[in-house]
């Protein structure tokens, strides 16, 4: 099963 | 002194309505350089990047003293801007340390000069680094067929397999009721450049998406004749509008990943 990941784990805080 | 005067205001208009589904209040950053928002969904799935170059020719006039943040609720936005006609000049105007962001709208002839000013929030939000990286795949399309692509297969399905090759690019949904697939060949006969279909293809790439986003993201065809999809295993993939005479809007959608 596929899951959704949040677009925050691959940017960091300018 | 921020003031940005914008020949089109269906640029604007067009920019607005495209975000404000998804991105309910926004800042946008300015500084003599130009204009930029970047702002995540509610569920920081997705995220916006908008680049508004004030040294092309989209603007007549820019001037920004110092640099701005205008905290603006995109619904309240779009509202304003439906007071424009889409050939009227849209100014954009704030103090250095702002309250308000003032819209003028001149109409082509001049005949008509209307005035709104909206109260500016305080949007606590984290900017992001968004790396400039290189993509194992880049895509580019017709952005209407984009769209059509993504509201057919919306139908069938929740997340949309995008598998790109050196044959082409390959769109797959799989639902608990059917399944569908639409493959785009890479095009080298058509006349117009806006109708290529090209695959600058390093490495192949299969990976899920929701389609939820991806049609939002759709909402801005109207900005573009062409889009780019950008993309990388487990990374998020870039779909781009380039902005005639003004910059792009980029959005960036993390994957559904196999965990």
């Amino acid at each position: 099963k596929k899951k959704q990941v949040s677009i925050s784990r691959f940017f960091t805080p300018a | 002194m921020f003031e940005a005067k914008m020949l089109q205001s269906s640029v604007l208009k067009k920019i607005i309505e495209s975000l404000k589904d998804l991105f309910a209040d926004a800042n946008f950053d300015c500084s003599s350089s130009g204009i930029t928002l970047q702002d995540m969904d509610s569920s920081h799935v997705a995220l916006c990047y908008l680049k508004l170059r004030s040294d092309e020719e989209g603007f007549e006039d820019y001037r920004c003293d110092r640099n701005i943040t205008l905290g603006v609720n995109l619904g309240l936005m779009s509202k304003i801007l439906k007071c424009a006609g889409n050939d009227d000049v849209v100014t954009l105007r704030a103090e250095d340390e702002p309250n308000i962001l003032t819209f003028i709208f001149d109409s082509k002839n001049s005949e008509r000069v209307s005035k709104y000013d909206i109260k500016l929030m305080e949007i606590d939000s984290e900017l992001l680094g968004i790396p400039d990286t290189d993509y194992s795949c880049v895509v580019k399309m017709p952005s209407h067929e984009f769209q059509r692509i993504c509201s057919n297969l919306s139908q069938l399905g929740d997340s949309v397999t995008i598998d790109c090759h050196k044959e082409g690019v390959d769109f797959k949904v799989a639902g608990e009721q059917g399944s569908g697939a639409i493959k785009l060949k890479q095009t080298t006969s058509v006349d117009k450049e806006e109708d290529q279909v090209t695959v600058q293809l390093n490495e192949p790439v299969t990976q899920s998406f929701a389609l939820k986003f991806l049609c939002a993201f759709t909402k801005a065809t109207s900005l573009s004749d062409t889009v780019n999809l950008s993309l990388t295993q487990d990374t998020p993939v870039v779909v781009e509008y380039p902005i005639a005479q003004h910059g792009y809007l980029r959005f960036y959608l993390a994957p559904k990943i196999e965990e």
